[in-house]
């Protein structure tokens, strides 16, 4: 197991030689290598996907779903003419109650004539029918009311149930503007992806040129050795160009042609980019994504705004009940006193 | 607002 220990041992002038060579080479490699890392960075392009559900509209379902959601309008909704029944139920009855007693009393007028002296029930009743005409122009401007209400809410309502979807339907709801999966097959794409493609065969190949370069070895001694026994001196210099010219000529031809080549691909993937971005400008899913975005959020603001409608529906029906109860009091209190004066009368008349 | 208001209502009838 003999180890020479002096095999390497060497005289200065080639030790030094041996320095500057390797530093030389790995100027060359770092010079190939680094271009070669700078073109795969250029051609890396920007993702396109596009399918992901805008920030502003994911606020907007939140927004909804917080608010109770479409179950909640729709509960108010279904209460609407409820309480508009319930409203003109106690208007038509009070109104009634004065329409059957002014009768009586018209009758009894016909039968008794200036006998019958009191003051009609027509006269009297006026302002209480006035108030009662007015109470039905305010029923009606309600139902107009709810009608608004209603067409609002059946144009947003389907809208309204998306955004009430959890996030992964609604994303799945909302038209991809993908270009790639929206342009499926479209010429432009497919040249796109050609091209993509080829890129990505200029990137592989650089790796395997890096590679190769790097796994370049070559032994400078002997050469070093050599000279330094026949001259008596090393031009390095020359001896490392030369070597580090027939070793690296062959990859750095092929580097610039990878380069070249990316060029030529990059310039074409450009144009055909714009194509495409044209493309995606005119394409209806694109758009037809807008349109759904677009009628997302503007379902969100209606359904802010119906809210607020049905709250002060329901507010003025309530309040309307409140009035009209009191009003059919007056009513029934009125007539009662009529009656009870009819009846009086009638009494003396009779006695009479 | 949408729905009428009740407030005029009632001034209609303090008027009377």
């Amino acid at each position: 197991k003999f180890a020479d220990l002096f095999e390497k041992m060497v005289p200065m002038l080639v030790q030094q030689s041996l320095n500057i060579a390797s530093s030389r080479k790995a100027d060359v490699v770092n010079r190939l290598v680094g271009s070669l890392r700078e073109a795969t960075n250029l051609s890396a392009l920007e993702d396109l996907s596009g399918d992901s559900v805008p920030q502003s509209i994911l606020e907007k379902s939140h927004a909804v779903i917080q608010q109770g959601g479409l179950n909640s309008i729709e509960q108010l909704i279904k209460d609407l003419p409820e309480l508009l029944q319930r409203n003109r139920e106690i208007l038509d009855e009070s109104l009634k109650i004065l329409n059957d007693e002014e009768t009586t009393d018209n009758e009894l007028r016909a039968k008794f004539n200036q006998r019958w002296n009191r003051t009609p029930s027509g006269d009297l009743y006026k302002p209480l029918r006035a108030e009662g005409g007015n109470f039905r122009n305010v029923l009606d401007k309600a139902v107009q009311a709810d009608q608004v209400v209603k067409e609002r809410f059946n144009t947003h309502c389907e809208m309204i149930a998306l955004l009430c979807k959890p996030e992964n339907e609604l994303c799945s709801a909302i038209p991809s503007a993908n270009p790639a999966k929206t342009l499926q097959g479209s010429e432009v794409v497919n040249v796109l992806k050609a091209q993509l493609v080829h890129l990505d065969e200029i990137k592989r190949d650089r790796e395997v040129l890096e590679g190769e370069i790097k796994s370049v070895t070559f032994d400078m001694m002997s050469k070093f050795l050599t000279a330094l026994a026949q001259d008596g001196a090393i031009n390095e210099e020359a001896l490392s160009t030369a070597e580090l010219d027939t070793r690296y000529g062959t990859y750095t031809q092929r580097v610039q042609q990878n380069l070249r080549s990316q060029e030529e691909i990059l310039a074409q993937v450009q144009t055909s980019h714009q194509e495409f971005a044209a493309l995606k400008q005119s394409n209806n899913e694109a758009n037809h994504r807008d349109d759904v975005l677009k009628k997302l959020a503007s379902a969100h603001d209606s359904y802010i705004e119906i809210s607020s409608n049905l709250k002060e529906g329901t507010k003025f029906y309530n309040d309307l009940t409140e009035i009209l109860l009191k009003f059919q009091n007056k009513c029934s209190d009125i007539v009662f006193a009529r009656k009870t004066e009819r009846e009086e009368l009638l009494k003396e008349l009779q006695q009479s | 607002s949408l729905y009428p208001s009740l407030e005029d209502l009632k001034v209609d009838k303090v008027m009377r």
